[in-house]
């Protein structure tokens, strides 16, 4: 169960890191 | 409580101050509950959820939107972002017809502190790897919300970078960011930021470049890089 929580947390953190962006890129 | 209690006490006509404790208790609940509170709680108390925004919405606006009905507004945005920490949550929100358009109806610059939460939920259901787009179903509702309101659809954003506080700044820049770095074509990209730069983007860059923040420091160099990478490309 525990598998299915911090979804919004995990985007949130890979918007603001800027991961989200970079790992598109590549 | 339990989540059905919660569904029951929200078909009241709760209002002011007794619709704010049980949205506090709410949000607490939904977020330290397991998955399957927030499974009970499902389609039916989003709806529930949604439903109160709507109408909190709808309502005349507050002086200074200091009001209380403001404040029941962001615990509902904070209670969806507890709700859709999870992915039955977050399908439930995806695959609700009024989620993505109420959310964007609660971009308002008057109310910097929730804004800043809405634009960084907006941001997240953007870059969610899914066949349904929903990046485009996000420019969507913000084009028809322009559109009702007779404004530059990017208009609230940039008023967003107008205000003072650096977080919202980030905010609006992560959602232009994901905006933009999630649409395929090219030509599609690049229009994007021009209409941004005509509506004001251009000055305001110069201005925001020099704020020692990393979070926005982030967000600018992804902004940067990514019209570069454009313009090389084009």
């Amino acid at each position: 169960e525990n598998d299915e929580t911090g979804v919004m947390d995990c985007l949130l953190e890979a918007l603001q890191s800027g991961a989200a962006f970079r790992d598109r890129r590549k | 409580r339990s989540a059905l209690m919660y569904i029951q006490e929200l078909k009241t006509d709760l209002r002011d101050a007794q619709l704010l404790t049980c949205l506090e208790s709410l949000r607490v609940s939904l977020n330290n509950n397991p998955v399957s509170w927030v499974q009970t709680f499902g389609a039916e108390g989003l709806a529930l959820l949604l439903a109160f925004l709507r109408k909190l919405q709808d309502e005349k606006e507050e002086p200074l939107y200091a009001g209380i009905g403001v404040k029941c507004q962001h615990e509902i945005i904070r209670c969806l972002k507890a709700f859709m920490n999870n992915k039955h949550g977050l399908k439930a929100m995806l695959t609700s017809e009024e989620g993505i358009p109420l959310l964007v109806r609660s971009i308002n610059p008057k109310v910097p502190h929730m804004m800043v939460d809405v634009v960084k939920l907006l941001s997240a259901i953007c870059i969610l790897e899914h066949p349904g787009n929903y990046h485009e179903r996000v420019l969507e509702c913000i084009t028809e919300q322009a559109e009702e309101q007779e404004i530059e659809r990017f208009q609230p954003l940039l008023s967003g970078m107008h205000k003072n506080s650096i977080t919202l700044k980030a905010g609006c820049m992560q959602l232009i960011n994901a905006l933009i770095s999630r649409v395929e074509e090219l030509d599609f990209r690049i229009h994007l930021r021009s209409e941004l730069m005509r509506l004001g983007l251009k000055d305001l860059l110069k201005e925001v470049r020099s704020i020692e923040n990393e979070e926005l420091k982030v967000q600018l160099q992804v902004f940067e890089e990514q019209a570069d990478e454009d313009s090389e490309d084009l």
